[in-house]
This record gives C-alpha cells, sequence and structure tokens, in this order.
C-alpha cells in the first residue's frame, strides 16, 4: 500500500491511497483503501492515509477516528493518531497525517513502516523503523 | 499557513536488506516531487495525486505496477482520495488494467455522483474516461509471483511486507 497526505500554503489538506491488497486474499475482497474514513479520509482538520491490515482498519475507522479525536477531544495531531494506532490490535496498522496547522504524525504498531515527511521549516524525514 | 507532506509505501515486518535502502531512495524521490509541488503554490490535492501515482508506478511498493496477486493469480487494485476543504471523495475497487487507479478515483469524485465504483464498472468508467490501461501481465512481478507461491504453501494471507513462513524455524 502507499498513501500521500499534505496540508498546502493555503490550509488545505488532502489525503490519498492506493493498494494491491494483502497477497492470497481471496478474489473479490474489498480491502480498507477504497473505504472513506477507514484508509482514507480528509477534513478541515486533517488528512490521514493508512496502511496494514484491511480488516482491522475498518473495523476501527482508523482514519476518521484520528480527525474525531482532534475536533471532538481537542487532542493534538499527535495525541489522536498516536492513540489511534495503539488502540489497535498490534502488527495491524500504520498511518501518516498532517493536520492544518502543518503537524505531521507517522504512527504504526508494527515492525516497520516505510515513511517520509516534510515541511516548511525545512525538516525532512526518511525511515523504516 | 505553512505546507506539510508526509507519504507511506507500506507497513508490516520489515527486514534490513540492499531492498530497504532501494525503497528508502525512492520514497526521498518521492516526497521532493511533492514538496517541490507544493513550495510551486500547487494545492493539496494536486500534489497527493501526483506522489501516489509516482508511487503507483514503481513496482517497489504493493500499489499499480508491483500490485501483490489474489489467490487466484490476479491483481485487483484500489485507491482512494479526499479533499479536506470539500468533503468530496472518490474511490475504485477491484481494478485489473488501469496504470495509476488513485487518477480514476479522483475522476469518480469529479465526473460522476458516486464515491465509490468497483470491478466491472470501474473498469467501464476508464474507458469511458480514457485513462491509461496495460495488460494484465504489467502489474505482475517475478517477486510477487514467488510471495504468493510462499504464501499457499503456508495457507496465509500476507500484508505488505510479511516474514515469510516458510523461514524453516
Amino acid at each position: 500500500t502507499v498513501g500521500c497526505v499534505a496540508v498546502d500554503c493555503h490550509g488545505k489538506c488532502a489525503a490519498a491511497t492506493s493498494t494491491g491488497g494483502m497477497v492470497n486474499k481471496m478474489a473479490g475482497r474489498i480491502g480498507d483503501t477504497p473505504v472513506i474514513g477507514a484508509g482514507t479520509y480528509a477534513n478541515g482538520v486533517c488528512a490521514v492515509s493508512t496502511t496494514g491490515k484491511g480488516e482491522s482498519i475498518m473495523r476501527g475507522m482508523v482514519a476518521a477516528d484520528v480527525a474525531a479525536r482532534m475536533k471532538y477531544k481537542a487532542l493534538k495531531l499527535s495525541e489522536a493518531a498516536g492513540s489511534v494506532v495503539k488502540e489497535l490490535e498490534a502488527g495491524t496498522t500504520g498511518l501518516v497525517a498532517v493536520s492544518a496547522k502543518g503537524e505531521i504524525a507517522m504512527d504504526f504498531n508494527t515492525t516497520g513502516m516505510f515513511r517520509a515527511s516534510a515541511d516548511h521549516t525545512g525538516h525532512l524525514e526518511v525511515g523504516v523503523w | 499557513m505553512g505546507w506539510a507532506l508526509a507519504l507511506h509505501g507500506g507497513a508490516g515486518d520489515i527486514k534490513r536488506s540492499e531492498r530497504t535502502e532501494a525503497v528508502e531512495s525512492v520514497l526521498l524521490e518521492c516526497l521532493s516531487l511533492g514538496v517541490a509541488e507544493l513550495e510551486s503554490g500547487r494545492c493539496a490535492l494536486d500534489v497527493v495525486e501526483l506522489v501516489v501515482r509516482a508511487l503507483e508506478n514503481n513496482e517497489m511498493f504493493n500499489a499499480g505496477k508491483g500490485s501483490v496477486l489474489t489467490a487466484e493469480g490476479t491483481v485487483e487494485m484500489e485507491a482512494s482520495i479526499m479533499d479536506g476543504a470539500t468533503g468530496d471523495c472518490g474511490a475504485v475497487s477491484g481494478l485489473t488494467t488501469v496504470v495509476n487507479p488513485i487518477s480514476l478515483a479522483r475522476l469518480v469524485m469529479e465526473k460522476t455522483p458516486h464515491i465509490l465504483l468497483a470491478f466491472d464498472g470501474a473498469e467501464a468508467f476508464a474507458r469511458q474516461q480514457g485513462v491509461e490501461t496495460a495488460d494484465p501481465g504489467y502489474f505482475v512481478t517475478e517477486r510477487n509471483i514467488q510471495r504468493l507461491r510462499q504464501t499457499k504453501e503456508t495457507q496465509t494471507v500476507q500484508i505488505d511486507y510479511s516474514v515469510p513462513s516458510e523461514a524453516g524455524e
């Protein structure tokens, strides 16, 4: 699975995710990615793209849950993303997210997640584990 | 307001290897692509589509070219996109020939009254819109053929990066 989230200089957020699914999945199985709110979500507060085991991500409505925790619990992006991933079954989920304020979160409960981020301040990060 | 960008290339049980470094290098290229577009003032929606297209076109990742195989040895690709400013969104599932599923998802968002098109209907929409397509063989890599064989032997289903069960422990 691959994904990207961005907030532009006008504070507008967007999210995109694309995948081939899981190896040896049943033909016809629809994963998390095309389900808006589970694999991909964006609103005026943040944008989120997820990766991992789609069934877990759909049960948790992961991407929308991050946005909801920011909107209704007034959590920072890092707090919302971290708490959502932490509550899911270990080894199932990773996500990248940005907020309309320009914050970045990249959380996962797997061994690793191929990820990269940058922002207007000069921050640049590429990581795996 | 300041811009920000983050991307991923999948999660799982990732082991250190030459491949890992190659993937990191591609991620940095894709990141640089997105950064340049944001710095030039392009909107977030355009940038996320552009970056995901670049990732789909690289066979190192499980999306587009390089998608993993179903139990029947076929590819079934999925993608979705959402504009936070408007709440508009689009998605596709069960694609077998579309080179860049993320762009078809955006067309669903912008050209139809719907959110999700799947399988034959999504393929027909792709033809109608004239998006780039390829024979199913374009998407299949030797590595993914081997992964399917290993996974069938162990009767498992794997996410992007899984430890082969035939390790011999």
